[in-house]
């Protein structure tokens, strides 16, 4: 199995999506975007929350907020600071 | 679209016909329940209408191009902020540009003083249902902690994007080109013994064994039927031997860059080619930024999309001390408050080709300047991928950033303005608007510039 060195970004693609996406009639155009944090930094968390906070969440637990907002996951690009979702539309 | 997840901060930026804030609650639903961020609107989590108290939220948006394509809440501004405003406590809203051309939205929530106490519920429970679970916001949880450094987000929206330029991100002339490196590429029997080796090494450092025997399919420019077939790993091979001019003009080994797995799928076997193509993958070059790394994708027939990762760059070792903290290095790009962690950033990318509604944006929070490229250069970089004839650059920087730049440019300057005056000219363009907003612990400037 391919197994990245510690600290190197690593790509998981969801070929159920990926593979087959067809965008003919998807509209484009201008972005909205969403900035929420809930703590001044990944130092400042509080001590309620998981020691990896919301990089603690599991993918999949995204999957049925991504729903309502009209969006798959194409292919997540995960690395120790952040993790990158590509999404649909 | 793109979506960043950092343990203490979430970026959602959607395209098209998205409705992007009808996930806003579960997504706050979701930090209480799955990451443990407190909550002050609900008495027990078991209450669906319980919600994680964000510390801040930010939501922008260029003015509306087709506002009747739009769904929900986002068929307009006033909307937006309505719906924004019923949910949370002590927003803000700002129209910032031109109103009878292009201008820009920003809904913000500010900090409280980490000394106010929440209110209950019940004190903020005004008469009848309305607002009865209205979140509070910019309670920090904790102050233990520092401040993210080198805040700063530049976010560049092009329009009326060159045509010849919009070419690269259809699908169809992708193919081409990716299928004319791979024609024009010996195939792997000719290829000498040396190259051979040496190529194997590279894939075997790079943990690419595993991909012997995938396959990448690319479909040309004519028909589905001349669609080539070739090993993931031979694709790779052509990928580590790019350099060679004669085949892709200022071409760099995308091996450097990406992932193995991205060779999977056309999509991203494409946006890959397309991100070399257009000169994306060298924003953030390996050269200054060894460890960046991008994921793209090419839609069908047109549209891009890319995520990049951009860890901070290595700084040279210093001898430790005595008391084994490391000296005194102050470069806060590469460690946090306790030395050991380097930092990484983010950029996104998002094309809309097709000429009636062309569409470009480019946004990052990777710091300008320090041991990487000057944010003044990765604008005019982004700019000249797509040659738009319309565009707006908005940089957003927290104050303490820009008394550090300031500091450090030993310019006297008390802001950030004066550190950026060298996006004020664009080679090409005119620039049409300069406005600064200062916020509390903010300052945004928005430039907009046409093509001359």
């Amino acid at each position: 199995t391919f197994s990245p060195s510690e600290g190197t970004p690593h790509l998981t693609i969801n070929h159920d999506v990926a593979a087959d996406l067809d965008s003919t009639n998807a509209f484009e155009g201008p972005e909205k975007l969403l900035e929420v944090w809930f703590a001044p930094g990944p130092d400042a968390l509080p001590p309620s929350a998981k020691p990896n906070g919301l990089k603690a969440v599991p993918s999949d637990t995204w999957v049925d907020m991504l729903d309502m907002v009209n969006c798959k996951i194409l292919s997540v690009l995960d690395s120790e600071h952040v993790d990158a979702y590509l999404l649909s539309e | 679209s793109s979506m960043f997840v950092f343990p203490h901060k979430l970026i959602l930026k959607t395209c098209g016909t998205t409705t992007l804030l009808l996930g806003l609650h579960r997504l706050l639903r979701i930090a209480a329940e799955h990451a443990g961020f407190p909550f002050h609107n609900t008495q027990t989590l078991n209450d669906i209408h319980a919600a994680a108290t964000p510390w801040r939220v930010f939501y922008s948006r260029k003015n509306f191009l087709f506002p009747h394509k739009q769904e929900g809440p986002h068929r307009s501004w006033k909307q937006e902020v309505k719906y924004l405003d019923d949910m949370f406590e002590g927003g803000s809203a700002y129209m910032v540009g031109k109103m009878n051309g292009d201008h820009w939205y920003l809904y913000i929530t500010s900090p409280q003083s980490p000394f106010t106490p929440p209110r209950t519920p019940e004190e903020r429970t005004p008469t009848g249902t309305a607002g009865r679970f209205k979140i509070p916001t910019g309670r920090a949880p904790c102050f233990n902690g520092g401040l993210e450094s080198n805040d700063e987000t530049l976010e560049i929206l092009m329009t009326d994007l060159d045509p010849e330029n919009a070419k690269k991100f259809y699908l169809e002339n992708a193919s081409a080109v990716a299928s004319s490196r791979l024609s024009a590429y010996p195939p792997r029997d000719s290829r000498d013994a040396a190259a051979a080796a040496t190529s194997a090494a590279a894939s075997s450092s790079a943990g690419m064994d595993d991909l012997s025997g995938s396959t990448v399919t690319v479909k040309t420019a004519s028909t589905e039927e001349d669609s080539v077939s070739i090993a993931a790993d031979e694709m790779l091979d052509v990928f580590d031997n790019g350099s060679d001019s004669d085949l892709h003009g200022s071409y760099t080994p995308l091996s450097e860059h990406l992932d193995p797995e991205c060779f999977t799928t056309e999509g991203h076997a494409l946006g890959t080619v397309v991100s070399d193509v257009c000169g994306l993958s060298e924003v953030y070059p390996t050269s200054k930024y060894p460890d960046a790394r991008i994921d793209s994708y090419l839609f069908s027939p047109c549209g891009f999309s890319a995520n990049g990762i951009v860890p901070a760059p290595q700084q040279q070792q210093k001898p430790r001390d005595g008391n084994g903290d490391g000296g005194e290095d102050n470069n806060n790009e590469t460690d946090n408050d306790n030395g050991s962690a380097r930092s990484t950033h983010y950029f996104t990318v998002h094309v809309t080709p097709e000429p009636v509604c062309s569409f470009a944006s480019f946004e990052t929070n990777v710091p300008g300047g320090q041991n990487g490229r000057e944010t003044s250069e990765v604008v005019e970089h982004v700019v000249d991928i797509f040659k738009p004839g319309r565009f707006s650059i908005t940089l957003f920087e927290a104050k303490p950033n820009l008394a550090a730049a300031a500091a450090a440019a030993g310019d006297g300057l008390a802001t950030g303005v004066g550190r950026s005056k060298r996006m004020e000219k664009i080679k090409g363009y005119r620039r049409i608007d300069r406005i600064v907003h200062d916020f509390d612990d903010y300052e945004l400037v928005f430039r907009f510039f046409e093509r001359e």
